[in-house]
């Protein structure tokens, strides 16, 4: 099936900086 | 922090969501594509927000999505290039 995603998703800027844990 | 259920979803406005989904989505993308972690996060964003609280439940549902958002990347960046 056709994927769903967009590849013109503007990007996610998180707000705090998100270590990964 | 503890795990965003659904009612703390409900509660937060739309655009509050998809911020407070980013951010749990954020490190574990960035666990598996550092370099893309922001732009594949916002390109699962867009999807609706039970299947994404599900991904944060499920890591491999999570690794298919993100897998696919790559897949989708590179084939979105080779027609550009072409």
């Amino acid at each position: 099936r056709k994927s769903t995603l967009n590849p013109n998703a503007n990007e996610f800027k998180p707000r705090f900086n998100a270590q990964p844990k | 922090p503890e795990p965003l259920t659904a009612s703390m979803l409900a509660a937060a406005p739309l655009m509050d969501q998809k911020q407070l989904l980013g951010e749990r989505l954020y490190p574990m993308i960035h666990a598996l594509h550092p370099n893309l972690a922001g732009k594949i996060t916002g390109m699962l964003l867009e999807i609706d927000n039970s299947e994404l609280l599900h991904m944060l439940e499920s890591p491999e549902s999570l690794h298919s999505k993100v897998d696919e958002a790559i897949a989708v990347l590179q084939a979105h960046q080779v027609k550009e290039c072409s």
